[in-house]
């Protein structure tokens, strides 16, 4: 996962992305 | 035995297999129940999908490479399916520990969430079987038809078959990365290279999705007061 920029807080997952709670 | 471009793709493909040989092409149990704890279930919904989308993957694979190769098209995508649920399992294992919830109902019947994970599994399938060395030209586009068409089956091909926004999409690959650990370095490099297509280019396509988001952006906020230029 090092070769990855990873833009997303820790906060943040997949479920805010689409919009969820 | 020496490496080459052929032997490379052929380890991925091995790899890949070996890596999906637990999972199935099913919910497992485990996702079974989150889909229990749903306020609507979306069992059916899911199941649904995933046979209407692996229908019309199985046709446009054999439109692109063949009417004779419609189950070679069937078996990759249960390969994807496999993938899909596997991380889809993942993700909701990660959501539950930091959220603290068990009931994703909301996200679960999202159909756009389900297509663009889907989407994402069937990338990695295909740029698999693609191989490396010939996505970075090792063979060459003229050196012969079935690599060429081959090399066309790599993304944006995925969004066309699924007719999913290139925007949608990108919202699923940090996930997904997150969510497989066993993903090799060079598909991660693969996934990182869909993304910086989707935001140079893809995603500002007249069609896409994000100029709705921004002119609702731009009405939310403006009630509010502006925020400095720098920011």
């Amino acid at each position: 996962s090092q070769d990855y920029h990873f833009g997303l807080e820790e906060h943040e997952g997949i479920s805010e992305l689409f919009d969820c709670d | 035995v020496p490496q080459t471009p052929i032997r490379a793709a052929m380890n991925s493909i091995q790899q890949l297999r070996v890596e999906l040989t637990s999972a199935s092409d099913q919910p497992s149990h485990n996702l079974q129940v989150y889909f229990k704890n749903c306020t609507v279930d979306p069992s059916e919904e899911i199941t649904k999908r995933v046979e209407e989308l692996g229908q019309v993957f199985s046709q446009k694979f054999a439109q692109a490479v063949g009417q004779r190769s419609e189950g070679l098209g069937r078996k990759r995508f249960n390969l994807g399916a496999q993938l899909y649920y596997k991380v889809m399992e993942s993700m909701l294992k990660s959501e539950e520990k930091r959220l603290s919830v068990q009931n994703f109902s909301k996200l679960l019947n999202n159909a756009t969430f389900h297509t663009s994970l889907l989407a994402c599994a069937m990338e990695v399938v295909m740029a698999t079987y693609v191989g490396n060395s010939l996505k970075n030209g090792a063979f060459g586009r003229g050196s012969g038809a079935s690599d060429s068409v081959e090399t066309d089956l790599c993304f944006p091909w995925i969004l066309g078959v699924f007719q999913l926004h290139a925007f949608d999409f990108y919202k699923v690959i940090e996930s997904f990365i997150k969510a497989e650990p066993t993903l090799k370095h060079d598909m991660m490099k693969h996934l990182e290279h869909c993304e910086h297509l989707i935001m140079e280019n893809l995603a500002w396509r007249a069609d896409s999705p994000l100029f709705d988001l921004l002119k609702q952006s731009c009405e939310e906020g403006a009630g509010e007061q502006a925020e400095p230029p720098a920011t």
